[in-house]
Order: C-alpha cells, then structure tokens, then sequence
C-alpha cells in the first residue's frame, strides 16, 4: 500500500511537534 | 520501498535526505554541499522542519534541498541526468510574502506523496536564496516522459495557489546544463 497523505493531515501534525 | 518506521510514527513512502548548501568561494561546490539529516515519518518532518531556519532567513547563496534517500542533490547523480525542474521563480518583495509558504507547499507535496503514480517521478525539491530573486524547483527524473512531467506541473501549480495566467516552465538539466540561467528553453509549460 502507497503511503499518501494529503496537505491537511500533514500540517495537523505540524504544531505538535512546533512546540517540542 | 516502504521503510519501517517505529511504532506509532506516520511512515512516509519514501526516505528523504534534506540538505543545505552555503556559498564559501575559498571551497568546492561539493565541500559547500552538506547532508543535514535523513527521516522517514511524518512526526520526523515536522520535528525536522520547526528546528531549522525558515528559508527566508537564510543568506544569499544558501540552499536548502530534499531529496529521497540515494539521490544528491545534483544533475550529475543516475536519477537526476535524464531529468529535469519544474522552475519556480519569485520575484525580489516574494521572499517576505510568499518564499516560505511556497517551500513548505513544496516539502508537503513531496513527502505525501502529491503526484499520485506519477510520484515515482520525483527525485527531490531545491530551494535557492539569491539577491537577484529566490527560485524554487521540483526534479523529476525524466524529461521526456510527457505525460509525468505535465501531470507533476498541473498538481505543483494548483498546490502553490498559482493564478491560471501565471506561467510555469519545465527545464531539462541537460538543456540547463549547457545555457546560462535565463536562456534555457522551456521543454513543457502548464
């Protein structure tokens, strides 16, 4: 299975990790 | 190949080098040219990208770069030479308004896998802060493959925001490679 992630799941997880 | 991610992390398709380059005229190209860090997850991307600085605040002469593991980030490299960039290429005030969304859009595309099958296509993404005006590019591997190279282009422009009337051109590295800058023709448009 390819493994593709659209821009919004992407960037849900940008400002987890922003803060660490 | 899909790589193995630890439990619990977003494994992403592929494994992606980043790289940066600064100008030192006293060395080589290749001395100027470091690897930074590899990553395969999406937690690593993000961990990556928010302890990096924003290209924006680079200096002139630098560039970041991000490429799938095995691929430098060159035109001499096996999966590079046959390719080429679809070029992006901003205007002096763009630094401030639009160069870090641009790049960011980039890296997203590229580590999600934006392209649908035409993403094995993709070697990499680079980055180049330059006084005379920013570029930003995305490599594919083969020029003359119509159908990818197009598809890429149409996907890349939508994903940037780009206006209908705003004109994006595809380069061969060998077209590149053998004209300056601004003389190299466009092999495809969209």
């Amino acid at each position: 299975e390819k493994k593709r992630y659209d821009r919004e799941f992407l960037l849900g997880f940008q400002f987890i990790f922003a803060s660490m | 190949v899909l790589v193995a991610a630890p439990l619990g992390k977003h494994p992403l398709q592929h494994r992606w080098a980043l790289w940066f380059f600064k100008n030192d005229k006293s060395k080589t190209w290749q001395a100027n040219l470091r690897l930074v860090t590899k990553f395969s997850t999406v937690e690593d991307f993000w961990a990556l990208y928010s302890h990096i600085q924003l290209a924006s605040k680079l200096t002139s002469g630098c560039d970041y770069s991000l490429f799938k593991d095995g691929i430098e980030p060159m035109w001499e490299d096996n999966r590079n030479k046959c390719g080429g960039r679809w070029l992006i290429t901003l205007a002096k005030q763009q630094r401030h308004t639009e160069l870090d969304h641009f790049w960011l859009e980039t890296l997203l595309c590229l580590i999600g896998e934006s392209f649908g099958e035409y993403s094995s296509e993709v070697c990499g993404a680079v980055i180049n802060i330059r006084a005379k005006g920013d570029k930003i590019a995305v490599w594919t591997c083969e020029a003359e493959d119509r159908d990818g190279v197009t598809h890429i282009g149409r996907v890349y422009k939508e994903r940037l925001g780009l206006s209908s009337k705003v004109v994006i051109g595809y380069q061969a590295h060998a077209d590149t490679a053998t004209k300056s800058g601004s003389l190299t023709k466009n092999k495809f448009v969209v």
